[in-house]
Formats: structure tokens, sequence, C-alpha cells
């Protein structure tokens, strides 16, 4: 799984 | 986003602001740590860079920048502003006992073996124990004033909604970053003596002060 694809958290 | 991880967010500005205010208001950073707040600006630092590479929202965009200008604001606040009101003997937590486990973790355990990558996951793990020259700090003069324990009681809160924000996100978005659940845990976990103090202590008007 691609976790890392994005971080869209703060 | 939900709504544990909005509250989240705004309990996380909040925390950020009360603690400009407090040290801008009183025109003294007594009692603050400004080794952690330095640490917070390498964190914001390392984990907005992509501000530069990669577009979220106009939400997370703001809430980034405004983030790292408190961070920076802080840290100018302490040591160039109020710098005679900094109170460094006590400020002794040696942080290079944080950074480099840190980094080296960092380099180890990631999603990706890229720089960027890589900062992202520094940043996490290292904001996860940013707080300890803070608590610290409390640990060793024995007190904190009151407006200083609702700076951490925001900031650990922020924490605990972020903890309800991946339960959510894992039922109804099947999404995980174990990363960040782990140091988030971790992090949660290194207020709750400071939670059990702020209910029993502060919420009942007294002043947070530690037995001799």
């Amino acid at each position: 799984a691609d976790e890392s694809a994005s971080h869209d958290e703060l | 986003m939900n709504i544990f991880r909005l509250t989240g967010d705004l309990s996380h500005l909040a925390a950020i602001i009360i603690l400009l205010l407090k040290i801008w208001k009183s025109r003294s950073c007594a009692g603050i740590s400004g080794k952690s707040q330095i640490l917070f600006a390498i964190v914001f630092t390392t984990r907005y860079l992509d501000l530069l590479s990669t577009f979220i929202s106009l939400y997370n965009s703001c809430m980034k920048v405004i983030y790292i200008g408190c961070a920076y604001a802080t840290v100018y606040m302490i040591y160039m502003k109020f710098r005679a009101t900094y109170d460094g003997n006590h400020d002794s937590f040696r942080v290079e006992f944080l950074v480099v486990p840190v980094g080296g973790l960092a380099v180890l355990i990631n999603h990706d073996f890229s720089f960027m990558e890589i900062l992202w996951t520094f940043s996490i793990y290292l904001e996860s124990v940013a707080i300890l020259p803070q608590l610290f700090m409390i640990s060793k003069t024995g007190e904190a004033e009151t407006i200083t324990t609702h700076y951490l009681f925001c900031l650990g809160l922020y924490r605990a909604l972020y903890i309800f924000n991946w339960v959510w996100r894992f039922y109804f978005e099947g999404f995980f970053d174990l990363i960040a659940i782990v140091a988030g845990v971790v992090q949660t976990i290194l207020y709750c003596d400071f939670f059990y103090l702020y209910v029993t202590k502060v919420l009942k008007g007294k002043k947070l002060s530690l037995p001799a």
C-alpha cells in the first residue's frame, strides 16, 4: 500500500 | 476532512496563539522552554517543505503558513525580543538526545527512502517528543503559570483529537498511516500525566505546582 502518496494532514 | 481533524487543527492553532499572546501580553517568556519552541519550528519547517511542491487545499496551505509563521515568531520572541525574561537555566534538557536518535530513526523507518519523505518522517518523530523540554522545565521548577497549562492542554487535546481522526479515517476511508499513528499515540501518552494534573488542579482553580 502506498501510504505515503500524500501527507494531507497538518 | 472530518470533525475530529478540524477541531484538532483548531485546537493546535489555539495552543500556538495562546502561547504567542501570553508572551506578548506579559512581555515575558518566563516558564516557556525555548528549546521546545525551536524543536516545533524545526518540525513545521521539515514537514511543510511540501508547500513548495504539492498543493492539497487552500485550507491546508494557509494553516501550514500560519503554523510556520507563528512558530518562528515564538522563537523570535523568546530568543530575541524578550530574551531577558527567558529562563535558560531551567531550560536544560539536552535536545541532541532527541534530535539525533529521531534523525536516525527517520532514516531507518520511513515510507520511502527519499529526501522529502525522510524529512517528513523526521518531523513526525520529532513532533512526538518536542514537548519534552517544556515538560522537563515544569518538572524542574515544580510549577507552571496557568496560561502555560492552557497552552499545554490545547496542544495535548490536538493530539488526542488526531487519534479520533485516524480511527474515523480507518473506518470510513480505509486510510491509515502507521508512522503518523504510532508517533501520534506516543506523543499523546506523554501528555497523560499533565492531563491528570490539569483536570485535578487547574480546572479547580488551583495553580499547577508539583510536590517537592
